[in-house]
Parts: structure tokens; C-alpha cells; sequence
């Protein structure tokens, strides 16, 4: 299973339609403060089913959702997609290319989709399973997380061992 | 289940302390529950001790000890459970050259069968990457991202 | 004494305005009190708008904006009641080099009649200082220090 | 008031006598990680009478005294002297030098002097009062707490205006 390509609209300063693909090995992500970088971290934890608000940066759910600049309205849907490409099964799914969607409206709840078909939170986390990249998963550390592991408390570290396959 | 978890719990401390003996060039690290007969309690404990040094309580530990342990302990448990992709932001920030350096070394070893995501601002961190990404606002408040070309582009890693 | 304290305060918050817009070369910053009648209850709030930028809760900000906000109100806060010295550790950690130059016009204007030491591991951050000392271990647990010779030595400020 | 030296013995890593001169302007301090540099921070905080042990990264008081290396054995004793040239006489005491003392014993309280004539550490806070470098003072921004400030409460925040003269 390897991680293809990220899709963002409408997900914070992601106003408009933007593409990142991958292809294995390093990747670097660089640029000024303030301009998007740890959006896109968010946006990768946010359609993998991250719910907790805090690690989301945001008061409530609906402020991932772009929230308009000194020219544009804000906008009223926020949407994310993530492409594997699954043609090793590791996801026990019958398809070689898996993409995950989520998708919020301002005053509504967050919609899932599997490719294309809508989902349930819950069957994004059962697919999503034994791979380590669940909500708390050590596969992705927020900036300024690296030293949450050593300053939390013992039992709190135990979750970081449960995502583990 | 318990077992399960006190496996995989074994190769993780293993790895923690291999991990961490190559990150600093010596020294020890160790990992142990506190509760391994109860699942649902058990909490883990950290002990380091920095080669030289005497053993200190973590809070001790400089900004720069502190970030190195960690990812000692991340790419512990990335040794013992891959994942399709890794993503890192900016967890070289407090380090020095000569950790950048060690930090870059362990990066590459993990990339080589997986996808690892780095954000940083830091230039020797930035040579390590086979692709890059620039993250601008060319309209105030909107983020656009381009491919940046490398200026040494390093071969593709070939996909297993 | 209350009004003492609003008089303070309310010097502070102007600063503040005008330290901000010039660390974002734009953007606007307020502080303001939650309950001025009170001096052992009042909290203090800050709402800052980056420039282009929406006003978004002090959480969404960025890692760099976070420090060059903060930056700013200690920096407001010494212009209105300055100390012998100040001592500023890594805050420039999270800073791109955009960011590290107009910090750096700001520390070095603070500095001219007062004494600003500043650890850090940032080449340009480096270059501002008229002197440096390197703190390293030679005996490995044992912190020595060193007076490192700038290759540009800035004349010393006369001290007033 | 200006400031003139730091020097430190027996506290943290500083097991032999050190002496850091200043003189106007701007000084970096810089060296590897794990050097000792926030270490000289935690010094300058605990002479000017800092008492609570996580500000200074350490569980108990006696935590701050050199704690042995793999060839030397821990020291019994924490010097550290501050020292500033107080022509102008902005503190209020006859002196035109000024040199603050704490010491530290591994079983007892701490010793505080104020140019050699022992005093309580009521008396260093006095004639500090109005200079700004109060335990909580904005003058010190130690490592990874410039967010601080934004990140703690409303009411929490009062500490830092408190501190101003
Ligand atoms: N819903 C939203 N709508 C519009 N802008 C938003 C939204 N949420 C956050 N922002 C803006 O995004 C910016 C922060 O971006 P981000 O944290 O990704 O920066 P960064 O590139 O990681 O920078 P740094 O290098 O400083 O860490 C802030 O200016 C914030 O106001
Ligand atoms: N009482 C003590 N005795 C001996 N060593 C100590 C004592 N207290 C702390 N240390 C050691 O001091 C070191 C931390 O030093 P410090 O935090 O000053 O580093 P630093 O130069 O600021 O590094 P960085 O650049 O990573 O922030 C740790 O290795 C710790 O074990
Ligand atoms: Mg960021
Ligand atoms: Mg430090």
C-alpha cells in the first residue's frame, strides 16, 4: 500500500482546488510562515477521520472550512481526498486504487466517502486498520508534537502502542 | 489482546534503545510498563542517559536531547509497524547541525521502503528529499503549492 | 494601584499595535482587558489579524506567526518598561528567514541602550551580535565557555 | 543599571567555576544541543530568586546542583553570583557595583547574599522591585515558552503586566 496523491478544496487556506502527489522516498515540504504547510498536515489527519478539535487547531468543527480572505467569502464545503494505491491488498478491499474522501458543510455533520460511495466514520477506521494510521497514530507527529511523547503521562503513552498493528 | 501487546511492546523497547544508541552515538535508553499484566492500566515509562552523562528526569533534558529521544522512540515503533507514509512537521527545528545530520541519516534508512513527508525550514534537512514542495500565497490568505525542481535531483527510489 | 496598572496597560496595548504592524509589515493586534474595574480578576485577551488574512482564533495561527505575535507583545512590553537585560532562548526556533530579518531589526533596535542576550543555533540570528560566546562540553557532562571572535566584529555600542 | 557577569559553580553542568562577561548591545550564546546553554538561563532565573522547580526543569531544589559525570562525583554545593554595575544608582542601595548571591546546599535551604552580607530572599525581591526581573518577568523567555504567552489563560496573562514597574 502507498500513498499516492493528497486533494484539498475548501479546507482552510486550501481555497481552491490543490494537488500534492507522492511517489516514494523523501519528500520535503517548505515555505513562509503562515502559508499553508501544517494546513496540509491537518488535512491529511482530517480525512482520516480525526475529530478531536485541538489537535485540528480549530475551536469548532466548521473552522476548517475557509473562512475567506480580504477579497473572497468564505466558502461553505470543505473536502479532502487521499489516494493509496492498493494494488497489494493491504487494504481488504477489493480495489488496486483505494481514495478516501471526507467532506463538511458549515452547519453540518462530516460526509465519508470509499471510493465515492458514501461511508461511515467507522468504516473509514475498520478499512483503515492495522495500518497505523488511525487518529492517534505515531505516523504523524503535529509540529510542535515531537516532545508530547516524553512530557505526557505514562498511561497516556500507551495509545501511541495500540495503533500499532 | 495482552500478549499481543507485550510482543509488540518487547520489539519496540528493543528497537528504542538500538534506535537511540545510533541517534546519540552511544548512550542508553530504555522503555518498561508499569502494569504489564493489565492492558486497560499499564502505563510506559521513559529512562535515558545521554553518553557521558549521568541519568537526569527527562524534563531535564535539553530541547535538543528531548526532540532526539522522541524520534528515537517514533522510529522504534515505525521499525516494528510500518505505515504507508510518515509525516513530520518541523521536528528538526531545535536540533543542531551535527543532529540534523544523525536525524537525516535515520530518515533515509526509513524512506527507503515507505513514504516519509518532511515539513522543515531547515536547508540541510531540505538536500535529504527526492521531491520537493513549495507551500506559497501568492494571493494573500490562499495557500497554492508548487513543485519545486531540485537543484540535484536524486534517482527516484525505485518502488518494491 | 488599579489606575497605575491601566496606565501601564493601556501604553502596553499601543505598543503592541504598532510593534505587531511592523514585525507583519501590516496585520493589526489588540489587547484589551476583561474587566478593568477589577486588578486582581481582569485577564488579559489578544486578537491579531496577519495581513490579507481573516481574524481566526490565536490557535489557528501558524507556528512562526505564533512566535512573531508573541514576540511582539514582549517587545511592546519592554518598550514601555525596560530591565538591564533581557534573555530570549531559541525564540527564533519556528522563524523563516523572512521573519528572523525584521526580528532581528527589532532586537537590534531594543538593544542600543540596554542588554540583549540571545541563545540560538541561527546563522542570521548570529550575525547580529557584537559578541559571542560558544557553551560546549569538553568534558562530556561539563559545560565550558568559550568566547567565540566574531569574524566582523560590530563596534561594541557605547554604552550611554 | 547594566548588566555585568555571570558566574556559576556546581550548578547543573557548570562544575567548574564559570564567568560570562557582558557589555552593551547584543550577546549569542551559542553550541551544541545539550551544551548547557539553557542551563546558563536556568542559572540567571534561580539567582534572581526563581523557586519553582519546573520553570527550572528540575523535580526537587537540590535537582539544580552538578549531578556527577561518568568520572566525577556529584558536588555537595550551587554557587551562582549576578553581578551589575549600578552607577546610576537605579537600585536603591548605596553600592555602585552590585553582586547578587544564591547558594545551595544538597540537604538545606538556600543561602542569599547581596554584595557578600547574607540576606532573605524577601531582601533580593525589594531591591529588584521595579527593575522588571521578578520570577515572572517578561525580561526571560526561556525555551519554548515564547508561545506561552498565548497559550495560557486571560487571567494567567495579568502575571506578565504585574512584573512591569
Ligand atoms: N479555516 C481557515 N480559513 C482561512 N485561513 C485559515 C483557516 N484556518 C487557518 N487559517 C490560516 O492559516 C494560517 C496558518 O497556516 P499554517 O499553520 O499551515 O502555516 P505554516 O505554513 O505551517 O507556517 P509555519 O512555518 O509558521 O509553521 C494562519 O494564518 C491562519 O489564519
Ligand atoms: N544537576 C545537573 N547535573 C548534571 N547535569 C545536568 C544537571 N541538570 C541538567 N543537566 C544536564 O544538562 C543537559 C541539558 O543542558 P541544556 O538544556 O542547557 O542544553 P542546551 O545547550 O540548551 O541544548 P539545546 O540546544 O538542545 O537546547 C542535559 O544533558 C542534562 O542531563
Ligand atoms: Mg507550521
Ligand atoms: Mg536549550
Amino acid at each position: 500500500m502507498k500513498l499516492k496523491k493528497i486533494k484539498a478544496f475548501g479546507f482552510k487556506t486550501f481555497a481552491e482546488p490543490t494537488t500534492v502527489e507522492f511517489g516514494g522516498g523523501i519528500t520535503a515540504i517548505v515555505g513562509p510562515n503562515g502559508s499553508g504547510k501544517s494546513n496540509l498536515v491537518d488535512a491529511i489527519r482530517w480525512v482520516l477521520g480525526e475529530t478531536s478539535t485541538r489537535s485540528l487547531r480549530s475551536g469548532k468543527l466548521e473552522d476548517v472550512i475557509f473562512a475567506g480572505n480580504d477579497k473572497r467569502k468564505p466558502l461553505g464545503l470543505a473536502e479532502v481526498s487521499i489516494t493509496f494505491d492498493n494494488s497489494d491488498h493491504t487494504l481488504l478491499i477489493e480495489y488496486g486504487e483505494v481514495e478516501i474522501t471526507r467532506r463538511a458543510y458549515r452547519a453540518g455533520e462530516s460526509e465519508y466517502f470509499i471510493n465515492r460511495s458514501q461511508v461511515r466514520l467507522r468504516d473509514v477506521h475498520d478499512l483503515l486498520m492495522g495500518t497505523g494510521l488511525g487518529p492517534g497514530s505515531y505516523a504523524i507527529v503535529s509540529q510542535g508534537q515531537i516532545d508530547a511523547v516524553l512530557t505526557s503521562k505514562p498511561a497516556e503513552r500507551r495509545a501511541l502502542f495500540e495503533e500499532t498493528a | 489482546t495482552q500478549a499481543q501487546f507485550n510482543e509488540i511492546f518487547d520489539r519496540v523497547a528493543r528497537e528504542f534503545s538500538a534506535v537511540y544508541s545510533r541517534l546519540f552515538e552511544g548512550g542508553t535508553a530504555r522503555i518498561w510498563q508499569t502494569n504489564p499484566e493489565n492492558l486497560s492500566e499499564t502505563g510506559i515509562e521513559i529512562a535515558v542517559q545521554p553518553p557521558g552523562k549521568k541519568q537526569m528526569p527527562l524534563p531535564a533534558l535539553s530541547g535538543g536531547e528531548q526532540a532526539m529521544t522522541a524520534a528515537a522512540l517514533i522510529f522504534a515503533l515505525i521499525k516494528v509497524s510500518p505505515s504507508p507514509f510518515y509525516l513530520l512537521d518541523e521536528v528538526d527545528a531545535a536540533l543542531d547541525d551535527a543532529n540534523v545530520e544523525r536525524f537525516s541519516a535515520m530518515v533515509r534508512e526509513l524512506a527507503s521502503d515507505s513514504e516519509m513527508i518532511l515539513v522543515t525550514h531547515n536547508k540541510k534537512t531540505m538536500e535529504l528529499a527526492n521531491r520537493m514542495y513549495g507551500v506559497t500565497m501568492t494571493e494573500s490568505g490562499i495557500s497554492s503549492i508548487i513543485s519545486a525542481e531540485l537543484t540535484a535531483r536524486r534517482p527516484e527510489p525505485a518502488l518494491a
